[in-house]
């Protein structure tokens, strides 16, 4: 089953 | 003080129709270089990056770096009144100001201002690092919203899979499965660039693609970038003075 990441997930916070 | 005309008072218009449906409230962040927005959406599954730069007005004067936070719905309700060959001009004041003043601008003897409120947004802002990707296609934006919007009968999720011989956009629901297959095509009509130095497969949510080709009417081309576990870029170019970029995390086997 595909489950939904979140962008969070990729990208650091400035 | 932060002034600054847009002669085509339309391209900001489509801008946030473009965004609204995905962004409530974002931030306008205006620089001496340029106005920006960034903003995931409220699942935090995409991300919005919005950039015109200063060239792309007028006149344009900011004293200092301001954030302006609007409610996208209720910026929207105000362009309406926008004139199809309007002008605007966005006024504010410096200092935590209340409100955007937009002055619409059209050939004749009318001008409208309007006031909108502004609002203190916290956001976070994410860094989104400046890598290359494995493919990247240029097809025509309007092509794209169609081979979205088509495929969203069948299913919840596409697979975007770029390899030799094209990029395919595959769908498989309860009904059937569907696979709609782009090859490069150096016709002037039709003009389809893939650039690939790896296959890339990966598999995203419709609806949100099909939030993104909400942009469409902003640029005659959306070029598409990929990268193994990481996210889809999808990039409307505003001709040589911005874009509005969407980013959308892939789904993934559990």
């Amino acid at each position: 089953e595909t489950v939904q990441t979140y962008i969070r997930q990729y990208y650091p916070l400035n | 003080m932060f002034e600054a005309q847009l002669v085509e008072g339309k391209t900001f218009k489509a801008i946030i129709e473009a965004i609204k449906d995905l962004v409530v409230d974002c931030n306008l962040d205006c620089s001496e270089e340029e106005v920006a927005i960034q903003s995931m959406d409220s699942a935090h599954v995409s991300l919005v990056a919005v950039r015109l730069s200063a060239s792309a007005f007028s006149n344009y004067r900011c004293d200092r770096p301001n954030s302006l936070g609007i409610n996208t719905a209720n910026m929207s309700k105000i362009l309406k009144m926008l004139g199809k060959d309007d002008s605007i001009t966005f006024k504010a004041e410096d200092e935590s100001p209340d409100s955007l003043t937009m002055l619409f601008e059209g050939g004749k003897s009318t001008i409208a201002d309007f006031e909108l409120k502004l609002m203190d947004i916290e956001t976070e802002q994410l860094g989104i690092p400046d890598t290359p990707y494995q493919c990247t296609i240029q097809m025509r934006a309007d092509e794209f919203q169609r081979i979205v919007r088509d495929l969203q009968v069948l299913g919840d999720t596409c697979t975007i899979s770029c390899g030799k011989e094209g990029v395919r956009f595959s769908v498989t629901g309860a009904i059937g499965n569907g696979n709609i297959l782009v090859r490069s095509s150096d016709e002037d009509k039709d003009k389809v660039t893939i650039n690939m130095e790896e296959p890339v497969e990966l598999n995203f949510a419709l609806r949100y693609l099909n939030f993104f080709t909400k942009a469409t009417p902003l640029a005659e081309n959306v070029v598409i970038s990929m990268s193994p576990d990481v996210p889809v870029v999808v990039e409307y170019p505003i001709e040589e003075f911005g874009h509005v970029k969407f980013y959308l995390a892939p789904k993934i086997e559990e």
